[in-house]
């Protein structure tokens, strides 16, 4: 996937930090100090369906597609700029109990963003 | 892009970088309560002394990495509980551990759980120490005793006890009692249980959402 910069008008991944003090979570979360939580942003022409990053196979069967379709009149419906990989978050917090809970929360950062 | 130029993904009018910022932080805010079943943030009622935290976290035993299980919809997690020292008398100390959630007791299941609890004995003695598990009558009106353990301790220091079924099936209704009543001729007064830095606690191994699955199969 490619990372957002200046102007960037193409999909990609923007990096966002949630600072847990800057949101006044940090007396009931006690481990991580904040989270990457990024997210995906930009244009996805059809020419660039399916755009690599991580799936240059799958980019490639739409192009074909595309090819077919443009043949036979224009193909219908346009394309995302999505999540293409995903990794869980760990944190250590507290219930309302006070128990101290540890768990893995599964897809919560972005890690890649591509084309649908 | 600035406010009032056009939106790069959608083509809509863009939010000005401060709103565009409280719009992310709330939605940050949004999935991770979403995704630990809680409505609303905690309102912690009982803080935990940093000491007690340190000396637990010590022993929280990790979640193997990469033991994600296979559906998103199970989510397994670690939970230590301290104890709140119940009606307590020189012949027995009684401990409750609480573990109330925005979920219903049915979707969580306790894999495993143990009571950890740390003794100060004079040297060259043995203590023998009878666990009672308690768990709330059919209509939740008195404690009865579901089953009971004897230990031998013969060190200061650390113990841990794992506990049964019955146990397990108490936490995940919620609520846990425990009573540690030392049997033998040891004087009690020359024994010390727990302590700011070592208040006992139940180290808890739970898998949240499993049971809609089983129920759905």
């Amino acid at each position: 996937g490619i990372d957002c910069q200046e102007g960037s008008r193409m999909c990609c991944r923007q990096e966002f930090f949630v600072d847990f003090r800057e949101i006044g979570w940090h007396d009931w979360i006690i481990q991580p100090e904040g989270y990457a939580m990024n997210f995906c942003i930009g244009q996805c022409p059809l020419h660039v369906a399916g755009m690599p990053g991580i799936a240059a196979s799958f980019h490639t069967a739409v192009l074909n597609l595309l090819k077919a379709n443009t043949a036979a009149g224009t193909a219908g419906g346009g394309s995302c700029c999505v999540p293409t990989a995903r990794r869980p978050l760990s944190l250590l917090y507290y219930d309302r109990d006070s128990n101290i809970v540890k768990t893995d929360i599964p897809d919560m950062v972005v890690e890649a963003c591509g084309c649908s | 892009p600035k406010a009032g130029g056009q939106c790069p993904a959608c083509g809509g009018p863009t939010l000005e970088l401060e709103s565009q910022r409280e719009l992310l932080l709330h939605l940050a805010k949004r999935s991770i309560l979403d995704k630990l079943h809680l409505s609303q943030r905690p309102t912690l009622n009982r803080p935990v002394s940093r000491a007690a935290l340190r000396t637990a976290l010590q022993r929280l035993h990790g979640v193997p990495q990469g033991a994600l299980p296979e559906d998103n919809r199970e989510q397994e997690c670690e939970i230590i509980s301290f104890a709140e020292t119940g009606l307590s008398t020189i012949n027995q100390t009684r401990l409750d551990f609480r573990f109330s959630s925005d979920r219903t007791a049915g979707d969580r299941e306790v894999q495993q759980a143990s009571l950890m609890f740390f003794v100060q004995l004079p040297s060259n003695t043995t203590w023998t120490l009878k666990v009672r598990v308690l768990v709330l009558g059919p209509h939740n009106t008195n404690l009865t005793l579901a089953t009971q353990y004897l230990l031998e301790v013969d060190a200061s220091g650390w113990h841990q006890l794992l506990l049964g079924p019955e146990a397990q099936a108490a936490y995940s209704q919620g609520h846990l009692t425990l009573e540690l009543v030392p049997e033998g001729q040891v004087a009690q007064s020359s024994v010390s249980l727990g302590g700011t830095a070592h208040r006992p606690f139940v180290a808890a191994r739970v898998r949240v959402g499993g049971k809609h699955r089983i129920h759905r199969r």
